[in-house]
């Protein structure tokens, strides 16, 4: 099974 | 007060056809750096950045940091409205709701003002640190289109690969698998039919196709795409825009469970 990650596991907001 | 007068207006066309099914609304911001934009899909999974610096501009006027809410859509059907070759001048007015597209013909006989309202956009910027990728690969931009076209008529995802082979994309789905390989090639008349793969670590990344294709709307952009890619970090597809800038897709991977 696949999960498509979120771009905020790898960045922060500023 | 902002006035930006480009020549080559077409290129603002493209840049929205690249983005518009992307991302719905988003802040267009002008500054000394130039005039950028920032936004993410609905889904959190892309990130779009681009960069169009005061070079490239005829006029680059702005007398202050201006941040212009706009409807992508409604920002697309407007440029739309303007010729492949016309100028196109942006101009927006201290305080005001809206913007004001100019489409000037080449010969000068045909000029249009078209107002459009702004919005309230309220946009966090990610930071993106700056990463040290494990394999990149720059290779020709409508040749990567062609391949994430064709495998998205056989799977749903895209698994790319970099080895001292080259770079593989590398599909599956109900009825059957389909892997594209492409070597480095620098034995080419042009500089940009090249395929140049610079590779530290193999790095393998599975995304889905969806995104892939839509993000290769930009491709009338430029000649040429590079994929900067890391184990386990999002993917950058850069398109460059010559001598004026960048559009930059930031695209998270899936994992298997």
């Amino acid at each position: 099974l696949q999960t498509q990650l979120r771009l905020e596991a790898f960045y922060t907001f500023n | 007060m902002l006035e930006l007068r480009l020549v080559q207006g077409g290129l603002l066309k493209k840049v929205l056809e690249s983005i518009k099914d992307l991302v719905n609304d988003a802040n267009f911001d002008c500054s000394a750096t130039g005039f950028s934009l920032q936004a993410m899909d609905s889904s959190q999974v892309a990130v779009v950045a681009l960069l169009l610096r005061p070079e490239g501009f005829e006029r680059y006027w702005c007398d202050r940091n201006i941040s212009m809410g706009m409807n992508l859509n409604n920002m697309a059907k407007m440029l739309k409205c303007a010729g492949n070759d016309d100028i196109i001048t942006l101009k927006a007015e201290d305080g005001s709701d809206t913007v004001t597209f100019m489409f000037e013909s080449p010969t000068q006989d045909k000029i249009a003002d078209f107002e459009m309202k702004l919005m309230d956009i309220n946009s966090e910027r990610l930071g993106f640190p700056e990463a040290d990728y494990h394999a990149i690969v720059r290779m020709p931009s409508s040749e990567f289109a062609r391949i994430c076209k064709d495998l998205s008529s056989i799977g749903n995802t895209v698994v790319i690969s970099v080895t001292k082979e080259g770079v593989r994309f590398s599909t599956r789905g109900d009825i059957g698998t389909a892997n594209v390989v492409c070597r480095q090639n620098t034995a080419v008349d042009k500089p940009e039919e090249a395929t140049i793969i610079e590779m530290n670590e193999p790095v393998s990344l599975t995304f889905g196709l969806r995104y892939m294709n839509s993000l290769t709307k930009a491709t009338p952009l430029s000649n040429t795409v590079t994929l900067s890619l890391s184990s386990g970090l999002p993917a950058v597809v850069e398109y460059r825009i010559a001598e004026m800038g960048y559009i930059r897709f930031y695209l998270a991977p899936k994992i298997e469970e």
